[in-house]
């Protein structure tokens, strides 16, 4: 009966992640392996196909609900990051528009810009996901504000690492590729953030894990009863010592002959904490060196005094 | 805590709705 159980836990967590997460682990794959047929995505690989690259996108303009006076009253301070975008079209990446006659150094702004919009957008997928979890929404809602500022960008990076490759990643919900080299040719800092999460990514997609794997892997980061400041450590302990033994099992009769895997992911979670440090540490210098830059109201909720 | 991360808390809160960021 308690595998029986664990194994009902694993299944719900696959559907949530499913439900929540728009660009699978096998869409990703079936992308970058070229089985998708003539829907190959556009590359982009110098300033000339990033110009190009415009007509292939199709960003999500969510509508203006719910958060709307708070984001603008937030973002009112902030030369109205949020409001710029509102209430127009996305246009490439997020970006108004690109063209030869503007200052080439706020081009990576702007596409660092258009990055924060779809962190915001996947930090709300996270969320969703995180309450899916059975027992979180239990927990003292000011243990799961900190479960979600700690755990959220570690996620972000575990679901970067199917979209990439040794070469480049997907971005855009798979319909760009970007090489890593046109990456590491902005200039710095910008070029200096992607390249670690592409050395833990190519690490990481050895495991070769499946997203019925990933939707528990994420749920035991999220439940990390580690994080600094939480209240009650104790029912956040239980709900992943279950989530635990639910992954063990899974891996077991996922991967039988793929020795040790469960210990080798939970030694991902130690990388994780020092990329996420790092990353942390490179927004808050660009934030003290580039004049024109600002964090998007919820990304700077999350990293405000985080490491 | 909660106060410091009104956004988050929204999110945490609300219905599985989209909302804009």
């Amino acid at each position: 009966p308690e595998a029986a159980d664990l194994r009902a836990l694993a299944r719900h967590l696959y559907e949530a992640y499913l439900k929540y997460f728009p660009l699978t682990k096998a869409k990703a794959r079936a992308i970058l392996s070229g089985k998708t047929g003539d829907n190959m995505p556009f590359v982009i690989h110098d300033m000339k196909s990033l110009m190009e690259g415009e007509q292939f996108i199709n960003c999500k303009q969510v509508p203006i609900q719910e958060l709307q006076h708070q984001t603008s009253t937030l973002t009112a301070g902030l030369g109205g990051f949020a409001g710029a975008h509102s209430g127009s079209e996305y246009g490439f990446l997020g970006m108004s528009s690109i063209s030869g006659e503007e200052p080439p150094d706020t081009l990576e702004l702007r596409f660092f810009h258009s990055c924060q919009s779809r962190s915001a957008e996947a930090v709300r997928e996270v969320t969703e996901f995180a309450k899916s979890i059975p027992g979180f929404s239990d927990l003292d809602l000011n243990d799961q504000v900190t479960l979600l500022k700690y755990g959220v960008i570690e996620v972000l990076i575990i679901m970067m690492s199917p979209l990439m490759n040794k070469d480049g990643t997907l971005i855009s919900y798979g319909q760009i590729f970007m090489t890593r080299e046109f990456l590491k040719s902005l200039r710095k800092p910008f070029s200096q953030m992607m390249e670690p999460k592409f050395e833990f990514s190519v690490k990481f997609n050895t495991l070769e894990l499946d997203d019925s794997d990933m939707a528990l892997f994420l749920a035991v980061i999220i439940l990390s009863g580690d994080r600094p400041g939480l209240l009650n450590v104790k029912p956040i302990e239980q709900l992943q010592e279950t989530v635990l033994h639910s992954l063990e099992l899974q891996l077991k009769l996922n991967h039988p002959v793929s020795l040790q895997l469960f210990a080798k992911l939970l030694q991902k979670m130690t990388d994780l904490r020092q990329i996420v440090t790092d990353h942390v540490h490179l927004i808050q210098l660009l934030k003290k060196t580039e004049v024109d830059m600002c964090l998007h109201p919820l990304l700077q909720e999350i990293m405000k005094d985080l490491y | 805590l909660k106060e410091k991360h009104k956004i988050l808390h929204q999110l945490l809160q609300n219905s599985t709705s989209p909302v804009d960021l």
